[in-house]
């Protein structure tokens, strides 16, 4: 019904109408969901081409995408890889091509659909995605890329967040260099926010009299959820639990690290420059409790000093200056680096110089794949795992895309930490500098959580190395009501100066009520969130397999889950087909980062749940001790064998 | 505050109030040879009624020396501090914090008890009012057993009973109340006059207590404990008592 749409007129200069472009996202308790909905018409008397180019979040899952051309409709299903391919060869659409590729922006994948369109025909697009928001750096950013390309009769964009842990803020900043300064409204309640998005044509308009478009790029919506209490967010609800711990309030635990630096040859330049500003803003960062060196390397490894030293203000401008003097140039030796790195963390461990109460980490940061010493990736990640004691967490930064990131994912992932791709740009500073400060401040060591109970089942990975401040850890799960009716949760950590063990009890039915009324809250959140979590788990596992058994067996049931919860992974794809099941289309997804999780600042394992520490039950407790004196048989009171002070 | 005092040897609960100002330290358990301390500061009511402002413990430090671990429990969080480092915990979870030495738990909204080497334990209870309430302020109270575990130097207004004092009570009769007689007590010399009534205990109940009979020492508990009540002001929360 496009004659009927609401909005003012455009120039009719473009052959193709685009008369509305409509995103919506829904976030209920971190799970996000967003559909983006386009409609054109062809409105010269020749065929068109129409693009319907969109760009989603790494990370997210397409569910589903329907287009409707001239009336004809094609829906979309999930098939394995091969069965969708072979779908597709046997009835390819004429005139149409859907894709999904890799886009080189950061953090972004476009998803692509080219249509032909005879004269006066109507085309409408609609594109569903599925993402969890991390929280990193104390908030969560939900990004809406926003590029319809030419102006749209009603160009509309909602966002809608449900936290039932309620809000502690919400913003919206301008990053349209002040283009659309007061069009984003909001209105946001204690546990409920909306940001609504809707420019009129001509404020749209690049300038008054212009037909190019201002809207291109990214709205972005920060927020921050409310936590009383430490134990974190236990919330259940159709037949699945999810956990958000994300405790604050904790002294930061020192830190023993080591950063190794690539600084061969193709290092040169901005990247290289661009890393030594952000190493000295890192260096500065560093608290005295920490202790620190460096490690540079191309085809040799230098050392700025053979074992680790306090981060003193001495230190930190020594480093700060041999930092400044290095020259890229030569091979990449990542494996010698590397062994060196952990050489000096082992030695300092075993020499007893290392506080009991610290965490170790290897920052790595390196722009290119090995060239000298030890080529072969899987010897790189072997002989690191070897080498490496327990209690060390690897993170790998890879600049730019020479590198083999998934070689960097597979060696963070084996060693307790994650890797992340930094963009080689004008940026590359401020990337880097960002990701230091996800890890600066480990709060809690050995973070493990527990559900003791025969009524929760199929549970996420439980078991974490570090939590750092301004970070989220989410653990999910199923559950039975049947069997109980609340879920209990005992998380073990380590503080920078006790052992802690935080018991929390889930509030389902107070969930249900609360999602019940509302429209936009998405009863599927769990179930969504657990399926997310578990697929990305399990696409790290299998990239970690060791047999090849093994990684069958996950590759079934990664596709299993797929097919179910029907949502494009790396080992699916989308077909999508006309009524007649003469014309198809295939979205491939692009050759994803086999590891998980996308966003994620944490990669754990799995231990089995366990009860209480004995060392937290208390003894006596003063309760059990009052109740083995007794009470005095004179007097209807509780024993009163202690001293007391109370108030009237 | 009202301070119940249980002495094991003759049965006996003995009570009396500590009328003060808000800000003040009171010293509760001051162990300098086992190093232990329990302090605990009071704070006052939204307002004074009928001319008086009642003072609660709005506060608590225990310093346990020998571990190098200050806990602060206040009716909004609980703090462990050690060395340099401090975890901190609400009164929203239920949590236990610690290490071989000292455990904390914490019951939600409820109660903490502090055991120090699985042998010496205190209790300290929240009570929550209405956060309107016009002259009510949520409180803590403290409970600790009357054990063997301290020194003979330990003192302060609880500390100083855990070395139990020899009490006579004789020549009850009717006080000026009906229920309420009163009779004599012989304690550390003196000779007072105490009143028999009842005090409220909270462990079991934690909104209405369980009323426990006690005979009652009036003034601040003069004559009952050592000195006067001023002299177990301190300084800081994590003070010892300096004994006169």
């Amino acid at each position: 019904s496009l004659p009927e749409e609401s909005g003012e007129e455009t120039d009719t200069v473009d052959p193709v109408t685009l008369y509305s472009y409509k995103v919506q996202s829904t976030i209920t308790s971190r799970v996000a969901t967003t559909t983006i909905q386009s409609k054109l018409v062809n409105n010269s008397p020749l065929p068109q081409s129409v693009v319907f180019d969109v760009q989603i979040p790494k990370g997210a899952f397409i569910s589903n995408f329907t287009m409707t051309v001239n009336g004809m409709t094609f829906t979309s299903s999930i098939k394995e890889k091969t069965v969708g391919r072979a779908l597709y060869s046997q009835a390819r659409a004429k005139g149409k091509t859907a894709g999904w590729v890799r886009s080189r922006t950061l953090d972004m994948e476009n998803f692509n659909t080219e249509v032909n369109i005879p004269p006066g025909a109507k085309v409408q697009f609609e594109l569903h995605y599925q993402e969890v928001k991390w929280r990193k750096l104390g908030s969560y950013e939900h990004k809406i890329h926003l590029q319809p390309g030419k102006l749209a009769k009603h160009l509309e964009v909602n966002v809608w967040i449900i936290e039932p842990q309620g809000m502690r803020f919400l913003h919206v900043p301008d990053t349209f260099e002040g283009h659309f300064q007061g069009v984003p409204v909001i209105s946001k309640g204690q546990q409920k926010a909306h940001v609504s998005f809707k420019p009129t044509v001509a404020q749209q308009r690049k300038c008054p009299n212009c037909t190019e478009t201002a809207v291109n790029g990214e709205l972005v919506v920060m927020y921050d959820v409310n936590r009383e209490e430490k134990a974190g967010e236990l919330e259940v609800f159709n037949g699945y639990f999810v956990h958000f711990f994300a405790p604050e309030n904790l002294d930061p635990i020192p830190k023993n690290i080591l950063f190794v630096i690539d600084v061969s040859g193709s290092m040169w330049g901005i990247k290289m420059k661009q890393t030594v500003e952000a190493m000295k803003t890192i260096l500065d960062d560093l608290r005295t409790d920490d202790q620190f060196s460096v490690v540079d390397f191309n085809h040799n490894v230098r050392t700025w000093r053979n074992d680790l030293v306090s981060a003193t203000k001495t230190q930190i401008a020594d480093a700060k200056r041999y930092i400044e003097k290095i020259q890229p140039s030569g091979g990449t030796n990542i494996n010698e680096a590397l062994l060196r790195a952990i050489f000096i963390l082992n030695e300092a461990s075993n020499m007893g110089l290392l506080n009991p109460d610290s965490v170790s980490l290897i920052i790595l940061v390196s722009d290119g794949d090995p060239t000298v010493g030890e080529l072969k990736l899987s010897k790189i990640q072997k002989n690191v795992k070897q080498s490496i004691q327990d209690n060390i967490s690897l993170f790998s930064l890879g600049i730019g895309f020479d590198v083999d990131y998934d070689f960097l994912k597979r060696l963070s992932n084996e060693n307790r930490g994650i890797a992340q791709r930094i963009y080689g740009n004008q940026d590359t500073s401020s990337q880097l500098k960002k990701f230091y400060n996800q890890v600066s401040t480990p709060l809690l060591r050995n973070v493990q959580f527990n559900y003791p109970q025969a009524s929760v089942t199929d549970v996420t990975q439980n078991n974490f190395h570090n939590y750092f401040g301004g970070s989220e850890i989410v653990v999910a799960g199923k559950f039975d009501p049947s069997k109980l009716t609340e879920v209990q949760s005992i998380i073990t950590a380590t503080s920078a100066n006790t052992e802690l063990v935080l018991e929390t009890l889930s509030q389902m039915d107070d969930l249900e009520e609360f999602l019940s009324k509302d429209k936009h809250a998405d009863p599927d959140f769990t179930k969504k969130l657990w399926a997310y979590l578990t697929i990305n788990q399990l696409l790290a596992e299998r990239s970690l397999a060791p047999t090849a058994a093994i990684k069958r067996k996950i590759t079934k049931t990664i596709l299993q889950m797929s097919l179910d919860h029907h949502i494009v992974t790396p080992l699916t794809a989308m077909v999508i087909e006309n009524d007649a099941g003469d014309e198809r289309m295939l979205a491939d997804s692009p050759p994803q980062d086999h590891s998980c999780c996308s966003g994620a600042l944490y990669y754990g394992t799995k231990v089995a749940s366990g009860p209480i520490p004995s060392w937290a039950n208390p003894s006596p407790t003063p309760m059990s001790a009052m109740l083995a004196v007794g009470a005095k048989p004179l007097e209807s009171t509780p024993p009163t064998h202690l001293n007391q002070v109370e108030n009237d | 505050p009202h301070f119940i005092i249980y002495l094991p040897k003759s049965k006996r609960n003995i009570c009396f109030n500590i009328d003060s100002e808000p800000g003040k330290i009171l010293s509760l358990v001051s162990d300098p040879e086992s190093g232990i301390v329990v302090n605990g500061q009071l704070i006052g009511a939204k307002r004074a009624e009928n001319g008086k402002l009642s003072t609660y413990f709005g506060k608590l430090g225990f310093y346990f020396q020998k571990e190098g671990m200050k806990i602060e429990i206040s009716t909004e969080t609980i703090t462990l501090s050690s060395g340099s480092s401090t975890s901190r915990l609400s009164w929203s979870d239920t949590a236990h914090l610690g290490n071989s030495r000292v455990l904390i738990s914490v019951k939600k909204e409820k109660s903490v008890t502090l055991t120090l080497n699985k042998e010496l334990f205190f209790s300290v209870l929240l009570h929550r009012v209405w956060r309107k309430h016009p002259v009510n302020v949520d409180f803590l109270g403290i409970y600790a057993p009357p054990i063997d575990k301290f020194s003979p130097r330990v003192h302060g207004l609880l500390g100083q009973f855990m070395q139990e004092p020899a009490i006579h009570i004789f020549n009850e009769r009717p006080g000026k109340e009906p229920g309420k007689p009163e009779a004599s007590m012989e304690v550390k010399g003196h000779k007072l006059t105490v009143t028999r009534g009842l005090q409220k205990d909270y462990r079991t109940d934690i909104v209405f207590g369980t009323d426990v009979p006690c005979w009652f020492v009036h003034n601040s508990g003069k004559g009952f404990i050592d000195g006067h009540y001023k002299d177990y002001f301190v300084p800081q929360l994590y003070s010892f008592l300096k004994r006169p």
